[in-house]
């Protein structure tokens, strides 16, 4: 199974993963 | 016959020019109508394009499968079997049975019911500080800028943004947007409630309030009164405003995959509200990396749950896509939804799949950055 985000955000908006990065609920996936 | 093949004289003579022309103009008519019909390709329909495994796969019957596979791992088992058999299961998997809340193994009846279990309370910290958190446990599968309207699956293959939120025939991303949104607009004075507090929707998605200009007027007497009727309406402009895609914005996606031994609820990545809720019943092909690479679509063709609405920068949505082994997708809030159901009729032909889509509104549901929203359920 698979979850998708999309969404609008200012052009700053910076993802803080890496491609393959094993990520946990709750864990940042990205700031402004 | 063979006489005949022989002794007839071959008598060459020119086409007339007529003839010939009419000739040329047939094959260019039939060369633009199948150039015409490619670009008014249905979004509904989604082509199965990739190396012959993927055809192969493509024909066996995976939503059957995938209920079967439900079926079978809803059967209670013997107390006996649930410790050694969860055990086996996590150590293939990778579980980690130390951070469930029930972590007496023998509670679990049957391999669903272990696959969709909870976690212990804090076990999975939210960052209050980042904009957006990961809504389940996983890897992080792709992610980037949203290029036009089109979605990157990997590099070099990508698919139409339009068809995986399901727009209807040649409307673009942001009327898609505009639409979601104008459709439900909530009143800025509605209160919402979470887990038993009450909230304004404003506070929720972060507007500041305290910036909206206050209209004045002179009265009959000259004094200066606050006007309230333009107050009313620049406050409804200020929210389409809001509505709208801004200035200065981007659209972002982020792909994440949950293997079979990950946490499978899902939780909301950050303060939102869920305006409309989509449901796409179409395949129940696997999502794993490899698969992803192999087959072009692959997440416009799967069987998926897309809901969009709003957060404080904008359009926001949350699509679970499901796969054979969940082909199950829950949502806490919207009981009425029931996914890979054998009603769901798909149409095949000429390697396209046609999927059948279901809107319903959902009235603003707000949800708080960590709220459990949903999972996915073995079959």
């Amino acid at each position: 199974s698979t979850v998708v985000l999309v969404f609008e955000a200012p052009e700053n908006f910076q993802f803080t993963i890496e491609p393959g990065q094993y990520v946990k609920m709750g864990q940042p996936l990205g700031v402004i | 016959v063979r006489k005949a093949w022989e002794d007839t004289p071959i008598k060459w003579s020119p086409i007339p020019i007529g003839l010939g022309l009419a000739f040329i103009a047939f094959l260019q008519y039939s060369k633009i109508m199948k150039r015409e019909s490619e670009k008014d390709h249905d979004p509904s329909k989604a082509l199965i394009v990739g190396p012959w495994h993927v055809h192969v796969i493509s024909e066996l019957p995976l939503k059957t499968i995938s209920r079967l596979w439900g079926a079978f791992n809803s059967i209670t088992l013997p107390v006996w079997f649930r410790v050694p058999g969860f055990k086996l299961y996590s150590w293939i998997f990778g579980c980690n049975l130390e951070e469930m809340k029930d972590p007496d193994l023998t509670h679990y009846k049957n391999l669903s019911e272990f696959f969709y279990r909870e976690l212990k309370d804090g076990a999975r910290p939210i960052n209050f500080d980042a904009a957006l958190v990961s809504p389940s446990d996983g890897r992080v599968f792709h992610f980037g800028l949203v290029d036009g309207s089109r979605v990157e699956q990997i590099k070099g293959m990508s698919y139409s943004l339009n068809q995986f939120l399901g727009s209807q025939k040649a409307s673009e991303t942001a009327e898609i947007i505009k639409a979601t949104h104008s459709a439900n607009i909530v009143d800025e004075e509605e209160f919402a409630e979470v887990n038993g507090i009450s909230y304004t929707l404003d506070s929720l998605l972060g507007y500041d309030k305290e910036s909206t200009i206050e209209h004045k007027k002179q009265d009959s007497q000259g004094n200066i009164v606050p006007d309230i009727e333009a107050d009313q309406k620049s406050k409804k402009s200020d929210y389409r405003d809001e509505l709208q895609m801004r200035p200065g914005n981007a659209l972002f996606f982020c792909v994440i995959y949950l293997a079979p031994g990950d946490y499978h609820r899902f939780h909301s990545p950050t303060n939102w509200v869920a305006e409309t809720r989509r449901h796409f019943s179409g395949e129940l092909y696997s999502v794993s990396p490899w698969m992803v690479k192999q087959l072009q679509d692959l997440f416009v063709l799967n069987e998926r749950v897309v809901l969009l609405g709003r957060w404080r920068h904008g359009f926001f949505s949350m699509v679970p896509v499901g796969a054979t082994n969940v082909g199950s997708i829950v949502l806490n809030f919207d009981k009425e939804l029931r996914t890979n159901r054998r009603e769901d009729v798909h149409h095949r032909g000429q390697g396209e799949l046609v999927y059948s889509g279901a809107s319903r509104l959902l009235n603003g549901q707000p949800l708080q950055v960590g709220e459990e929203m949903g999972g996915f359920k073995l079959g």
